[in-house]
């Protein structure tokens, strides 16, 4: 995956992502796709999740699947969340719960959706995010409607391993892939760097959908496990999402 | 064939047959009751994907068909143990597609399954 929160240069906030999914989980050698992802593609939706009869928040998510992997509460701040590796990965979190030797923790999707329900403020969802204890690692990424508000919350099973917050060292713009930021991204799967350059030459004058759109339709970015690309912007709660398909050439991940 | 870096300027915008379809969960509605209509809608790409899950698994190791029969047997449990609304929105996810209850819990664990 590949979320961007971004800060134009009047300080309008957008928040994009890639979901990328499947990897490992089978390449179908004849059409040199991930069987997975291809499985995912047509399963994709936007809800709109309403109470009172007003919309309470917005998702890109997957026919059946009630937790969220994106989503916008429209005039508080977006969500999106990146898969973290790990060996202490989320299956040791997902025996303790079925063996209910810990059930003090949360499902992360779970987590993400009882927050976009209950959290009122952007300061409130970080507070929320960062301190959940959770079944498995992930990145949490967000963005507010104000000027400054981005954030990539790394997270760990039982806190934060890290929390950086978007205008540091002058940035207008975070990038989270599927490890952690503050390292040198591994060599087999650095779409940091091509994502930034992306970002650099568009500049801060240019953010816009038609311009994230392209950053994230560009290889590596755009790899063979994108199934699609969503785009929220922060000052109107607007969220749309494409499906997408990587042709060949493309990179596998 | 080459891999390249590229930074686009011509992706947007997006095929109209990209759109993504928006639909509306009424959260007044009971948790069960919520998702019938999507579900019965998507059932047949759900299934799919499920049953794509349990043939990939075979494919690994005929020896791992004890894991498939916990997904039948043991994984309905845990609907019960989900946080109120989860259990009983994937509950009706069920009902209303028709598809066990152990493979719809199975389609909404996979986050944390697939962190290893």
């Amino acid at each position: 995956c590949t979320s961007i929160v971004a800060q134009d240069e009047n300080g309008k906030m957008y928040h994009g992502r890639n979901l990328d999914f499947g990897l490992l989980l089978g390449w179908d050698f004849a059409n040199d796709t991930w069987a997975l992802s291809e499985k995912l593609r047509p399963l994709i939706l936007q809800v709109n999740f309403t109470q009172n009869g007003q919309v309470l928040y917005k998702t890109t998510t997957f026919a059946g699947y009630v937790g969220i992997i994106t989503g916008i509460k429209p005039n508080h701040f977006s969500i999106t969340m990146n898969e973290r590796y790990g060996i202490q990965g989320g299956y040791i979190g997902l025996i303790e719960w079925i063996f209910n030797i810990n059930r003090q923790q949360s499902f992360v999707t779970f987590a993400m959706r009882d927050m976009l329900a209950t959290a009122d403020t952007f300061a409130s969802a970080v507070e929320y995010l960062s301190k959940t204890p959770l079944l498995a690692p992930c990145y949490y990424i967000l963005a507010g409607p104000e000027a400054g508000q981005g954030v990539i919350i790394t997270r760990s099973r039982k806190n934060a391993d890290n929390i950086t917050l978007l205008g540091k060292d002058n940035s207008w713009f975070l990038i989270q892939t599927n490890y952690d930021h503050w390292k040198k991204p591994p060599f087999y799967d650095d779409r940091v760097t091509p994502a930034t350059n992306c970002m650099n030459k568009y500049g801060a004058q240019n953010v816009t959908f038609p311009s994230l759109f392209n950053v994230f339709s560009s290889r590596p970015v755009l790899n063979k496990l994108t199934v699609y690309t969503a785009l929220m912007e922060l000052s109107t709660g607007h969220l749309e999402s494409y499906w997408q398909y990587c042709e060949d050439p493309c990179f596998p991940w | 064939q080459s891999f390249t870096d590229e930074c686009l300027e011509t992706a947007w915008p997006p095929n109209p047959t990209r759109s993504i379809t928006t639909y509306v969960v009424d959260l007044d509605e009971p948790a069960h009751q919520r998702w019938a209509s999507i579900a019965a809608m998507y059932k047949v790409q759900i299934k799919d994907l499920v049953d794509y899950i349990k043939v990939f698994v075979l494919k690994i190791s005929p020896k791992l068909q004890f894991l498939i029969d916990l997904v039948d047997t043991k994984l309905p449990e845990m609907a019960d143990t989900f946080p109120s609304p989860y259990g009983d929105e994937i509950k009706g996810i069920s009902e209303a597609s028709g598809i066990n209850l152990g493979e719809v819990v199975l389609y909404n664990v996979f986050y944390e399954i697939f962190t290893l």
